[in-house]
């Protein structure tokens, strides 16, 4: 038995719009801790990994472990019909092949309940050990989606670099090539607003924008972005869900041939 | 040139 009461069900419906483009088919993993995923592209370059802890939720009961295949394109087209103030609840059963999504109106004079089938997905999971990065950058969301959505009219990767002076985002196409220098600002009132860069080293890595931009589609969910880089691993990028957990994008670099 | 690496040059599957 499943049942997960979301009191903001916008935010299932912001993490679906998230990675549906990424990711067309995961297993959500229901256990005590919270509802999860993890799911790679098909071609294995990006994974996205969500959490959303069981604390979060209004009411969270969840007997047994349960994986739950979905096709993340058809829970979009139901999670679309709920209103944007609506309460989400998710219900399932062990041994059955559907999930109920339950939407209540704030005023509780509309319930609706969209039942979908379920498929049998072999999952991949990835083993991610905790890592030291060697630079962290946290900066506001939206400037980085802007970042990505500017270079990627001029070229298709992005070289990062971080140094003392700050991060800088780079591209190089047909037309010209474009850099942007963001310096550490951690003097506005909103801490929101701050670009903060925790450096132990210099490091620099390419990656290909069009998987930048669609991680941009988190915006949504933070206001601020945390991009994690070390030369020897995949950069992570991370929007935080507010007192209900995260979801994080991971992406391997490029490398000179 | 470029080559994209994949995650798995850089985790193991579980």
């Amino acid at each position: 038995m499943l049942e997960l009461r979301l009191i903001q069900g916008s935010l299932l419906k912001k993490v679906l719009e998230a990675i549906k483009d990424l990711v067309t088919e995961a297993n959500f993993d229901c256990s005590a801790t919270g509802f999860s995923l993890q799911a790679m592209d098909s071609s294995h370059v990006a994974l996205v990994a969500l959490l959303l802890r069981s604390e979060g939720f209004d009411h969270y009961r969840c007997d047994r472990n349960l994986s739950m295949g979905i096709n993340l394109n058809n829970m979009s087209k139901m999670l679309r019909c709920a209103g944007p103030e609506d309460i989400i609840t998710i219900k399932g059963d062990d041994g059955t092949d559907t999930v109920t999504f339950m939407f209540e109106s704030q005023k509780q004079d509309k319930i609706s309940d969209f039942e979908m089938k379920l498929m049998d997905i072999d999952s991949e999971h990835l083993g991610i050990p905790d890592a030291e990065y060697q630079a962290i950058v946290r900066m506001p969301s939206a400037e980085f989606a802007r970042i990505c959505k500017d270079l990627g009219s001029i070229g298709d990767t992005v070289v990062i670099s971080v140094t003392k002076e700050g991060v800088k985002f780079f591209t190089r196409g047909d037309v010209g090539s474009a850099n942007i220098v963001c310096r550490q600002n951690t003097s506005v009132d909103k801490p929101e607003d701050s670009t903060v860069i925790e450096m132990n080293e210099p490091v620099s890595l390419t990656f290909a924008l069009r998987y930048m931009n669609s991680f941009t589609k988190a915006t949504t969910l933070s206001e601020v972005v945390t991009i994690s880089l070390s030369s020897e691993l995949p950069v992570v990028v991370e929007y935080k869900i507010a007192e209900m957990g995260y979801i994080r994008f991971y992406l391997a670099p490029k490398i000179e041939d | 040139n470029e080559t994209q690496l994949r995650l798995d040059a850089f985790y193991t599957f579980n």
